[in-house]
């Protein structure tokens, strides 16, 4: 059994999955939370343009990974990569 | 790949260095050639032509390259060493399409076969894909792929994956086929490339900056140099450390010949801003960072033969050059190029200052500061009489280090004369 991410590794997992366009941004009016599939399938997105195999878990790799030096334009260019182009 | 779904409507790009690095050891030609031969790479493969626009000119180029810190007036703050190192914004109509910043808190390094550092060309050809409308790619071979990989090959030779090709071409197509397509006139030569340095390490550990004992200490245009060995820190005027890790000498001071492993003294002449160091029986003249003619020997300013200077400094007080040997000290008049009558006098005159003195510097307010070992004297503006409470650590003032501890075994204060 894969061992369950700490609570703050997800609350971090969740923001860097957000700021690089994997996830979409919270709406500022409603309180959110995450769907686990669709947590499971951005931590995949995110898996493959690191390299790292797609599990869909935050693991000590992935985490790792999370923190390594990059480009600060989002990798999924949906909402987030549309705002910036905007701007 | 993926595509922003926004391109250039043109097929020749202006672009232009705006700001450059402010602490790397690139030079503004260095970076300047990695920025055309990280365009080129594009380039080659669509046709696309760059074409780098004078400082000078009024007209803003479509690409205009930064190297900025923390929040630099676009919503997208750097993060200072880590983190995030580069972006760039897509092709568009406003000002701001096209340009490219880089943090200016990495440590850009070009050549670099250590691992140390982020090499500069690699993340400006991964930035000028946004800017020409690539976003980041899953592919293994891509440059756009959006963690940093480390270097990618000498510049003059660094072709991009296919990946990036096939991005780039659904843009812009491909590059012209037969000599009847290609264009009649030749594009500027860049700046050439230096040779890639060789790394600064394994041979050569980095020393401790909290160890003291600097073999030269220097206020140079308001920032406090401290040399050791083949390496320095910087000490910016606010306080702070422009990093921890030291700099390579020889990396930074243009010219400076690989045989000087040592700087013994420093100062930046009042005269005229040029920058004097020493070592052994010879002194060098920089402007800025490159090095102007021959080394000079300590003859030319008057000094015996055979000498050599341990610490010199300008005191703001009468203008004067203070060449210090050991217990003595020369006083240098620059306007008549030669030491006053009188000299080499003791350095007792300066009241409470340590023996034989590491260096000794002027501050940005005028004190005058002599250094040994891990401790300073300060002396305040236009004294000649140490402070009370001299010796007092350096660690803790200067270098953002721990105070010696009492422990019996570590080095106490010298004794001043």
């Amino acid at each position: 059994l894969a061992q369950q991410p700490a609570a703050q590794d997800v609350s971090l997992g969740v923001d860097w999955l957000t700021r690089y366009g994997y996830l979409p941004p919270p709406h500022p009016a409603q309180a959110q939370l995450q769907n686990p599939a669709k947590l499971r399938d951005a931590i995949k997105v995110m898996q493959r343009f690191a390299g790292l195999p797609e599990t869909g878990i935050l693991d000590p790799v992935t985490m790792a990974t999370m923190h390594k030096p990059r480009c600060s334009l989002p990798d999924v260019l949906g909402v987030a990569g549309l705002v910036r182009r905007r701007r | 790949y993926a595509l922003s779904s926004s391109v250039w409507k043109k097929r020749t790009l202006t672009w232009r260095v705006q700001s450059f690095p402010q602490s790397s050891a690139l030079s503004q030609q260095t970076v300047r050639s990695l920025m055309h031969h990280a365009l080129t790479a594009w380039g080659i493969e669509s046709g696309l032509k760059f074409q780098e626009m004078d400082s000078q000119s009024p007209a803003e180029p479509d690409i205009l390259i930064d190297f900025a810190r923390a929040y630099h007036q676009d919503s997208y703050p750097f993060d200072g060493q880590g983190g995030t190192l580069a972006h760039a914004f897509f092709p568009g109509e406003h000002s701001i399409s096209g340009d490219t910043h880089f943090d200016d808190e990495e440590i850009w390094t070009f050549g670099s076969k250590d691992g140390e550092g982020t090499d500069l060309f690699a993340v400006a050809v991964h930035e000028f894909g946004h800017a020409l409308g690539l976003g980041h790619s899953s592919a293994p071979d891509s440059i756009m792929r959006p963690f940093y990989q480390g270097p990618v090959g000498h510049p003059t030779e660094y072709r991009l994956s296919q990946d990036d090709r096939e991005g780039l071409q659904q843009l812009y197509g491909k590059a012209p086929q037969t000599p009847y397509d290609e264009p009649t006139r030749k594009p500027l030569a860049p700046p050439p490339l230096p040779p890639a340095l060789p790394p600064d390490r394994p041979s050569l550990p980095v020393p401790d900056r909290c160890d003291g004992n600097f073999d030269a200490i220097a206020n140079i245009r308001g920032e406090t140099f401290f040399f050791k060995g083949p390496w320095f820190w910087r000490l910016q005027p606010s306080g702070q450390l422009v990093s921890p890790r030291p700099a390579r000498l020889h990396r930074f001071w243009e010219g400076l010949p690989a045989q000087v492993k040592v700087i013994q003294a420093a100062y930046a002449r009042h005269r005229d801003g040029r920058i004097l160091l020493f070592s052994g029986s010879e002194f060098w003249v920089f402007q800025d960072r490159r090095l102007e003619g021959a080394a000079r020997p300590l003859a030319e300013l008057g000094l015996p033969p055979g000498e050599k200077v341990d610490a010199v400094f300008s005191w703001p007080l009468n203008g004067k050059t203070y060449l210090v040997q050991g217990q003595r000290y020369w006083r240098y008049d620059e306007a008549a190029a030669r030491p006053d009558p009188g000299y080499p006098r003791d350095l007792s005159l300066w009241e409470g200052a340590p023996h034989t003195p590491d260096d000794v510097t002027v501050s940005n307010t005028g004190d005058t500061y002599f250094f040994k070992g891990v401790y300073y004297w300060r002396f305040p503006k236009g004294s000649v009489k140490a402070e009370p409470d001299s010796p007092k650590p350096m660690g803790p003032q200067w270098l953002d280090c721990p105070a010696p501890s009492a422990d019996p075994h570590s080095p106490r204060p010298p004794k001043a004369t």
